[in-house]
């Protein structure tokens, strides 16, 4: 499903290159729930970015569902990203003038659906969230906690198959994050392919595959039993 | 030192009034080191944000250091939020198009520092924080967790008395994020008196003192050794 063969990903700056991604190879089937550790500044989100379409390798070959990535048109890319792939951000990217439930239905808006039936839809997911009552805040008149779960909801709006989901639970207490991991374990028996950087061992240890970055390069590759 | 007495702060939604927090009363003394932990929206920020002089309440009494926060001039405001307290945002809040250095030298310059002790200030706390090699970074050009700990290193700048942390270490992995707890312990014992919201309770169970929150109110107050 997702083949990532000797990526690279390096940023110029002046003199310096900085080496987010090096030389990294993976694999991850449909279906799969992976964990992906490191340290801060490890390289985690620039693999997902990559993994998302949001970026391009500076170096390697991204082949997703059989398709190059490098070669698709830029129709091809913005269809892959808004039905297939959900992304819940590390810093959200929420509209800051959109209430939450409007924030929700723009995946909807792209997808094509219709006013009355986005609108139901972002209202139910918002809800299974647990932000009934918050629908029509915006981004500032939410807590922390709140926006992460506006971004957890606007990634799910789609029913995506691949959900890439960035920290989902940095800003929640256990209880709350612990019903977020319950829903993704229910899309994940549904067949959603789950992709999640945590830098909470016990979230990490929830999934079936487990994988550590460290300055840019896979050091870890294991069944979640033997990590 | 923090005297709150009756507190509430509520906002108005056309016909519904969200009360962030409900008639809270709370004592801190100088030196004290306080976790806040509860739910996801549950007040805690809103209490952090009032403690730190940068909202007012609806009702109620903030007496900080014996003076009624009510009735301090702007200027008295501005020179207690500058030089007394160090606050570390649950979003960070750093300015987009400055690099690393030069949002933590921000505070500095309000304090009235000249330039190259600032730098030198600014450059030490930075690398106190292990972000050496990226001081000249902006933040779209860091990592999540590396974004964190330039909110720190600007919160620490000004040796502050008060450090108020809304969730410091959320972005962090395990290690980076016990290296910033020892930086807040040595602070402590030389008499910061430090809140700090966290979600995680490992890292609450490093205070002395925890204070747990619901739906605005205080429900448990204890030392950390009977929470
Ligand atoms: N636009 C950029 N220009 C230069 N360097 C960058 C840029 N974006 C990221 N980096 C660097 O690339 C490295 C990897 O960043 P990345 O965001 O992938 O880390 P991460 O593993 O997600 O960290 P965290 O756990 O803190 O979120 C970091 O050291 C960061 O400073
Ligand atoms: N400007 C506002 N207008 C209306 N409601 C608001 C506003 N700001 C905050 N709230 C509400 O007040 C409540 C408390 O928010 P607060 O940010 O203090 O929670 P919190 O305990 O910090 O949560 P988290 O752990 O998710 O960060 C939330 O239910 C939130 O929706
Ligand atoms: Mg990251
Ligand atoms: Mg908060």
């Amino acid at each position: 499903m997702i083949k990532i063969e000797n990526l690279s990903r390096h940023y110029q700056m002046g003199p310096t290159t900085v080496k987010a991604i090096d030389d990294l190879s993976l694999k991850i089937s449909a279906g799969e729930f992976v964990s992906i550790v490191g340290p801060s500044g490890s390289g985690k989100s620039t693999l997902m970015n990559i993994i998302g379409c949001l970026d391009s390798p500076s170096s390697g070959k991204y082949t997703l569902a059989g398709e190059e990535v490098a070669g698709l048109s830029r129709d091809r890319l913005a269809e892959i990203r808004n039905k297939y792939i959900g992304f819940v951000f590390q810093s959200f990217n929420l509209l800051g003038r959109e209430s939450a439930v409007e924030n929700v239905e723009l995946p909807l808006i792209y997808a094509g659906i219709p006013p009355k039936e986005r609108r139901e839809r972002a209202m139910e997911i918002l809800k299974r969230v647990e932000l009934q009552g918050r629908e029509f805040h915006q981004p500032n008149e939410l807590s922390g906690g709140q926006r992460q779960r506006v971004a957890i909801a606007r990634a799910l709006a789609v029913n995506p198959k691949i959900l890439l989901a960035d920290e989902p639970t940095g800003a929640l207490d256990t209880k709350t994050g612990e019903q977020i991991m319950e829903l993704f374990r229910e899309l994940q028996s549904e067949g959603v392919t789950l992709i999640m950087v945590t830098h909470d061992p016990d979230v990490a240890a929830q999934a079936k595959r487990v994988v550590q970055v460290r300055d840019g390069k896979i050091v870890v590759d294991l069944p979640v039993g033997e990590w």
